[in-house]
């Protein structure tokens, strides 16, 4: 079986349709 | 071709000298010239192992020490691929061009589809509204060439990262796809991979088989490293992905690797030396008509299911990178928890060989709008050690861990089908895949 030596595990979601419009600085930046 | 040898290129660029003003041309071309020259090595050493594809990393002809004036000199006019252009044949049908012509020809000259990432000039006038003052658009640009030397395809980087202010950005999102006889491919940058447009659309929507990546990504523990990051993306989008990245060790810039939707096959990670390296492997054209292609994941069915753990002691705090964590400790050497932010909860259960005093591990959640670098909205369940005893540290950089965990099942109530799961070990190791599944109810498990 396993033995790891984890130092971080994860399940990372990214939830697109709560994004602004452009992930950037761009002109579509809403800051 | 059922299968193809892709390569990859992690590439030590030869860094211009941080200028005030524009330096003059032939310096900007001598000095590319000096990163061609290595870029040359590497594809013959593909190609001669038989290699179709190679792929060199973002920024890695010209760096990326730039003010937008200082980096016109490395630009050159890149046409649409739609006009049948081999630079190699004529190179000066749309003006001087001599990275294009030079990489046209290495690629013909050694019959190898070459990926790299230029500068892009296009001018313009007042009669377009968002014309910049100095009357051009400058576009980080990937450019690949085909085995003729012919230009392929053309990408224009949409999601800039923020110190890229010599760059423009595209008025939209492109989505760069082409057939080859080894699969269809599609290509982004570096920091769209956390976007939807195009990292999701051009597999979502355009179904190709395996994504170019020119990357320039420097290492953020414990969540934003490039080789755990970008392997657990081509898992859960199960696509093949070929990341070649920069490497510069002062700026914690390393890890590229060929990862395919079953496994990875090849990573390579060196904060030791300053040496470039190659990487080659076979890969499956088509993916998805593999008997080994993964089964969609629904990643939040087992943790809708769960009933939450309920440990009675208290959640507390910690960031990770400017987001604000809910945390919960791991008390014992086996344990059940789940923790809570918002309407998403993480379950953990495990199994450590031991519970060491001098380590302490945390159950975290994160459902929110991250602000710092992009604005993009994340939901995350994570186990992580915390960088010393002291609660107050979990979140901080950890690279070394001496608990081993014999079991584990870590899953979250998402609200999103694009979940990305990565296992980071001691040394910033990759967790082998024999060591651990993911189930299709959405459970990051142990293969015990």
């Amino acid at each position: 079986g396993a033995s790891l030596p984890v130092v971080v595990m994860a399940l990372y979601g990214r939830v697109f349709e709560k994004d602004p419009p452009r992930l950037g600085q761009g002109p579509g930046k809403s800051q | 071709l059922d299968t193809f040898i892709a390569a990859v290129y992690e590439h030590a660029v030869i860094l211009p000298n941080s200028t005030e003003t524009p330096v003059s041309k032939g310096d900007a071309v001598r000095l590319m010239n000096k990163n061609i020259d290595v870029l040359e090595k590497a594809v013959k050493l593909a190609a001669k192992q038989g290699a179709h594809i190679i792929v060199t990393p973002e920024d890695g002809i010209y760096g990326w020490v730039f003010t937008r004036e200082t980096i016109y000199p490395y630009l050159e006019d890149i046409p649409d691929p739609k006009v049948n252009w081999i630079p190699c044949r004529d190179p000066q049908r749309f003006g001087h061009a001599p990275v294009q012509e030079r990489l046209s020809c290495l690629a013909k000259d050694n019959s190898i589809y070459i990926v790299a990432n230029i500068g892009d000039k296009k001018p313009c006038n007042a009669s377009d509204p968002q014309c910049p003052a100095d009357g051009r658009y400058q576009y980080n640009t990937n450019v690949v060439f085909d085995s003729e030397g012919k230009l392929v395809a053309r990408y224009h980087k949409y999601n800039l990262f923020a110190p890229e202010i010599q760059f423009d950005f595209p008025k939209d999102s492109e989505v760069v796809t082409f057939e080859t006889p080894f699969g269809k491919f599609g290509i982004f940058t570096c920091f769209d991979i956390f976007s939807h447009d195009p990292a999701v659309v051009v597999v979502d929507d355009f179904q190709v088989d395996s994504v170019l990546y020119p990357v320039a990504w420097y290492n953020t523990l414990p969540l934003l490293s490039a080789v755990p990051f970008q392997s657990a993306w081509a898992r859960a989008m199960r696509v093949n992905l070929l990341a070649a990245n920069t490497h510069n060790t002062s700026m914690h810039m390393t890890g590229s690797g060929i990862y395919a939707p079953e496994a990875v096959k090849v990573y390579h990670y060196d904060m030791e030396t300053e040496s470039g390296q190659l990487m080659l492997s076979e890969l499956k054209s088509q993916p998805r008509r593999e008997p080994t292609y993964p089964a969609a994941v629904d990643w939040s069915a087992y943790a809708r299911s769960a009933k939450p753990f309920s440990s009675g002691q208290s959640d507390f705090p910690g960031m990770i990178y400017f987001d604000e964590f809910t945390f919960t400790e791991l008390k014992e050497n086996t344990g059940n928890y789940t923790v809570c932010q918002k309407d998403l909860c993480c379950h953990l259960t495990y199994k450590m060989s031991e519970k060491r005093k001098d380590e302490v591990y945390a159950l975290g959640a994160f459902n929110g709008l991250h602000t710092v670098e992009g604005q993009y909205y994340l939901q995350i369940c994570t186990l992580l050690k915390c960088q010393t005893t002291d609660l107050k540290t979990c979140g901080e950089p950890v690279g070394s861990a001496f608990t081993k965990f014999e079991e584990f099942s870590l899953s979250g109530t998402f609200g999103t089908s694009y979940v990305f799961p990565q296992i980071v070990l001691s040394g910033s190791q990759l967790a082998p895949e024999r060591y651990y599944k993911v189930s299709r109810d959405g459970r990051l498990r142990s293969q015990s």
